[in-house]
């Protein structure tokens, strides 16, 4: 699972 | 990547391409507020500063780009090459009302206290209430053409769908951003207005106009 800060979308 | 992600960024182009295809072909800017795009590309702007620091994707990297250019020439459309029409009377709202409270919300409410992280917050609020000048330019003259109108119901459309991509990521993945997710509710529930009077109006042929 991805930390939140990563932000993957536009 | 879902089928509502994907459906939304599709969304989000086909609007900015309606946008400059109007402005475009008609020569004007009429009807289209300025100060709605000056918001945008700030948003674009301040969230795909991470497009030097991360690499998600060649798709991620391609869209912000994507973007970031066309805000650009949208601004330069509207204020150099077709600045002789547009309204700015009618243009009236003031950002500073939009500006101020995002970024102070976005210094107290964020992930991380790290520059780059308050900026994407920052553009995330700012996303969600930047169309508000081009709603209030359009209450203010009470009509707008149908081709404004299904660039309003585009770019609407663009985060409609990724709230129901984060319903989708939230059961698949248990993946929830909710700075992301408020955001964008508040962002789509802004234009329901307008969406009822597009489904009643602009889809039957009518011109959108409010009334009196």
């Amino acid at each position: 699972q991805q930390a939140e800060n990563v932000h993957d979308e536009l | 990547m879902n089928i509502f992600r994907l459906m939304a960024d599709l969304a989000h182009v086909l609007a900015i391409v309606i946008l400059l295809h109007k402005i475009w072909k008609s020569r004007s800017c009429a009807g289209i507020s300025g100060k709605s795009q000056i918001l945008f590309a700030l948003v674009y702007f301040m969230r795909y500063l991470d497009i030097m620091t991360s690499y998600v994707s060649f798709y991620n990297s391609t869209m912000k780009l994507l973007f970031l250019g066309t805000s650009g020439a949208t601004l330069n459309l509207i204020y150099r090459k077709f600045k002789p029409s547009y309204d700015h009377n009618h243009d009236s709202f003031r950002i500073a009302y939009l500006l101020v409270p995002c970024a102070l919300l976005s210094l107290f409410l964020n992930h991380e206290f790290s520059v780059l992280e308050i900026l994407w917050t920052f553009s995330i609020y700012l996303e969600s209430v930047a169309i508000l000048p081009q709603l209030f330019m359009v209450a203010k003259t009470g009509e707008a053409e149908s081709i404004t109108s299904h660039y309003l119901f585009a770019l609407g459309s663009y985060r409609a769908l990724y709230v129901c991509n984060w319903v989708y990521r939230y059961i698949a993945e248990s993946h929830f951003d909710l700075i992301a997710i408020i955001a964008g509710l508040v962002q789509t529930i802004l234009y329901c207005d307008f969406f009822y009077l597009y489904i009643t109006k602009v889809l039957q042929n009518r011109k959108l106009q409010l009334p009196a």
